[in-house]
């Protein structure tokens, strides 16, 4: 279980925050507005209003020894989050998460240390691209612009046929579309050979370019 | 392919508009701020500046011939959300998708008829929640129970070596780990060689079991 400090209770932080603390992780939850604190108290171990870009503050409140910082601070306040982490950076805080509002903020947050930046609604966007607008799409892990691995459901023209009939059976990258694995009833197997036949209920864990992608349902016919 | 409308391109809607795009499918992206408009130019089929929450442009328009309609606009702009969504129903849009700022606003959209509420801080939030604090795991899938895959930020340990020195040049399943892809810089190549040298910022794409993905960072050392 780990120390996990979360600053700043927006909607990512709140959920973060409630989170955590439900997964038996110690919370101590930091916002300036009481309101925001209020809410939080069965949400959290501790909740603590305090201005977070105040280091006496955080230096009170012993934020160096916790396990993980999360700097949840939104576009309203972009300015302070980069502050706020800047503090936490040079306090040794072991593990920064810190959440940007837009590139250029998330860029900043490198430069200044933080160990993950956090992009919820571009993430969010990638997912709902996917999942549900390309056929058969059950979820979808982004990669890099252009490119992640999804998890599908072959359409029905595929079943019965091999992987290399589907033409599924080549090595992706900008070549169009690897089958990384199959999940088939309880188990899962990587690599898949060429000659592999999609059964119904099979789930392909695929990677491809959005282009190709897209294209599944046609192969299928 | 699907004809695609996308109302609001704030970070959410711009990426959406971008992702559905490249994927193929015809976009139509509508925001009241020229600017905004110039920067989609080349992300969607057109982009169009209007005022969503007036039902003559958006007739004009013909949204209603289209299959999906996403509203995507924030919490800067949470009664024109509304308004616009309610307009889209009465024009029988025959799926509409809407990004929610909070819980109240979420129950309000689905109220009005809305199929689909996202609510991208809290979705991102939890996810970090859960991936965020096994070291070095930035993102997973599951696939079965205790298998998944993982995107992963090598520890310092494994800077400078081979997948094999490293133990992760293995086929995987049950058997360790599997390196299915590697993320490095903006670019990212499938099957990597057991001799490629894992760089700093690399980002590797792994199918691991839940305990092998937990001693990573041993594996390091
Ligand atoms: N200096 C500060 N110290 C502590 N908390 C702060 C400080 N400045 C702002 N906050 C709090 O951070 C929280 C989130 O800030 P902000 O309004 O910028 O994000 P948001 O866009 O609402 O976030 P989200 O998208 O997660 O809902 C607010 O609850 C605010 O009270
Ligand atoms: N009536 C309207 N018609 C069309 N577009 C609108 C209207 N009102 C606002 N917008 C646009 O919607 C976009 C997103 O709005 P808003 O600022 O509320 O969201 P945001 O919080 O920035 O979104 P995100 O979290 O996705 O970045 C903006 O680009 C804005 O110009």
């Amino acid at each position: 279980k780990k120390q996990v400090c979360v600053i700043g209770l927006g909607r990512f932080g709140a959920t973060l925050s409630h989170e955590l603390y439900q997964s038996g992780h110690d919370v101590l939850a930091i916002d300036i507005d009481e309101a925001k604190i209020q809410d939080q108290l069965d949400r959290a171990t501790y909740a603590v209003r305090a201005d977070a870009t105040n280091e006496a503050i955080l230096k009170e409140l012993d934020v160096s020894e916790y396990d993980v910082c999360i700097v949840s601070l939104g576009s309203e306040n972009i300015q302070s989050s980069i502050l706020v982490s800047v503090i936490l950076k040079s306090m040794g805080v072991p593990f920064i998460i810190a959440r940007a509002a837009n590139e250029l903020h998330g860029a900043t947050l490198e430069r200044v240390g933080v160990d993950r930046v956090v992009y919820p609604e571009s993430e969010s966007a990638r997912r709902t691209a996917h999942v549900g607008f390309d056929a058969g799409v059950i979820d979808y892990m982004p990669i890099v612009p252009d490119f992640g691995i999804s998890k599908l459901r072959p359409p029905e023209g595929m079943l019965g046929h091999t992987l290399e009939e589907t033409g599924l059976a080549g090595t992706g990258d900008r070549h169009g579309i690897s089958v990384l694995a199959i999940r088939r009833g309880r188990t899962s197997f990587l690599h898949p050979a060429k000659d592999e036949e999609i059964k119904a209920g099979d789930v392909l864990i695929v990677a491809a370019t959005n282009e190709h992608l897209g294209k599944i349902s046609e192969i299928a016919n």
